[in-house]
Order: structure tokens, then sequence, then C-alpha cells
């Protein structure tokens, strides 16, 4: 899986 | 978004307006550690800086503006409105044993070596010990105020959901996010000996007390 660097939860 | 996150920051949302509920119409702050709410202050703080900078949505947006805002409101209360009613004496969890690792931590664990993305790991990790000088306060006062344990239920009930979430994220849309997740089942973690209590006694109709 890939790691999310935008952060999009609070 | 899904079910499971909306639901998480709902709790969180909720358990913002029973805090500040609670505050207005005791007129006290009477239980509630003020380091831990100035913990949340500094988490909101240096993790939504991307506020002025990374746009996600409306939604994101206003949960935003709302938590920074509304930590910032629940200081105020504390320490001004109702000054006399907060006891410093019985708040004493050293917060630099807090403060001092997690930025330790973030400089050894985060996404991009830049001054916003050490920050936001630094939020990650603080708000996952956040609430410990209030649950350190709880212990040692051994009780607390009704309302008080429903603001604690709906803050850890937050954290819980947003497990769900990340394990739905993983098979829905195959993403990970292995700080926020760390820090996140830590951060329920904490609560599991609140949550036992609540559901024994205060869901009962009992008086949360603990055990001399």
């Amino acid at each position: 899986p890939e790691t999310h660097e935008h952060h999009d939860e609070l | 978004m899904n079910l499971f996150r909306l639901f998480g920051d709902m709790s969180h949302l909720a358990s913002i307006l029973i805090l500040v509920h609670k505050i207005q119409t005791t007129r006290s702050c009477r239980g509630i550690s003020f380091k831990t709410q100035a913990l949340y202050v500094t988490v909101f703080v240096s993790r939504y800086l991307d506020l002025f900078y990374d746009w996600v949505s409306l939604y994101n947006f206003f949960m935003k503006v709302f938590f920074i805002s509304s930590s910032c409101y629940i200081l105020y209360l504390m320490k001004m409105k109702f000054r006399p009613t907060n006891d410093p004496s019985i708040d004493t969890f050293r917060i630099e044993y807090l403060l001092g690792p997690c930025a330790i931590l973030a400089l050894i664990f985060h996404y991009k070596f830049t001054v916003t993305e050490v920050l936001w790991s630094f939020s990650i990790f603080l708000e996952s010990v956040a609430i410990l000088p209030q649950l350190f306060m709880l212990q040692r006062t051994g009780e607390a105020e009704t309302i008080t344990t429903h603001y604690l239920a709906a803050l850890g009930a937050y954290r819980a959901f947003y497990i769900p979430n990340w394990i739905y994220r993983y098979w829905t849309e195959d993403i990970v996010d292995p700080i926020a997740v760390t820090s996140g089942i830590v951060q329920t973690a904490l609560y599991l000996d609140f949550f036992y209590v609540y559901f024994t006694k205060v869901l009962q109709g009992q008086k949360f007390e603990l055990p001399a």
C-alpha cells in the first residue's frame, strides 16, 4: 500500500 | 470520507460541545484539566497549518477552523471567565515529559523533513498522549461529574472510530498512514481503563468513582 503525504484526515 | 470517519469526527465535535455545555451550565470548569486543553490547542495549531496552503474540502476547512477556535475558546473560559473554578493544584501532570519525547519522535518519524511535516507528526504524537493530564487528574481525585465522563467518552469514541476507518481505507483505497495508525492505536488504548468504568458504572446510572 501507499503512504499518503496528503493529509485529508482531521 | 467513509461512515467510520464521519462518526469519529461527529463524536469529536460532540465531545467539544459537551465540554462547552458543561462549563457554561455549571458555570465551572471543575474536574477539567487545563493542561490537557492547552495541549489540544497546541495539537490543532501545529497540525492545521495547512489551512493556509492546502485545500482538502469545505468540510475539512470548517472542521479545522472549528477545532482551533473552540479549543482556544475553552482556554479562555478556563483562564478568564471561570478562572476561580479552575484548580491548578490538582492538575499536576508534568507536560514537559510529553512535549519533549513527542518533539524527538517527530524529528525521527515524519513523511518529509520540512517544518510543516515535522509539526504535523509532532501534533499526531502529542494528540495521542494529550489526554494523560486529564486522566491523571481523574485518577487523583477518584471521581468525576457525569457530564465530564460523557465528554471523555465522546472523545474516546472519536479515536475508536478512526481505527475501523483506517482498516476500511486500507482495503478500499490501498493507503495506510503508519504514523497516524500507530499513535491512534496508542491513543485509543489509553481510554480502555476509563471506558471500563464508564460502561460498568456511568451507563448503569451510577456515579463515576474509582475504587479507593
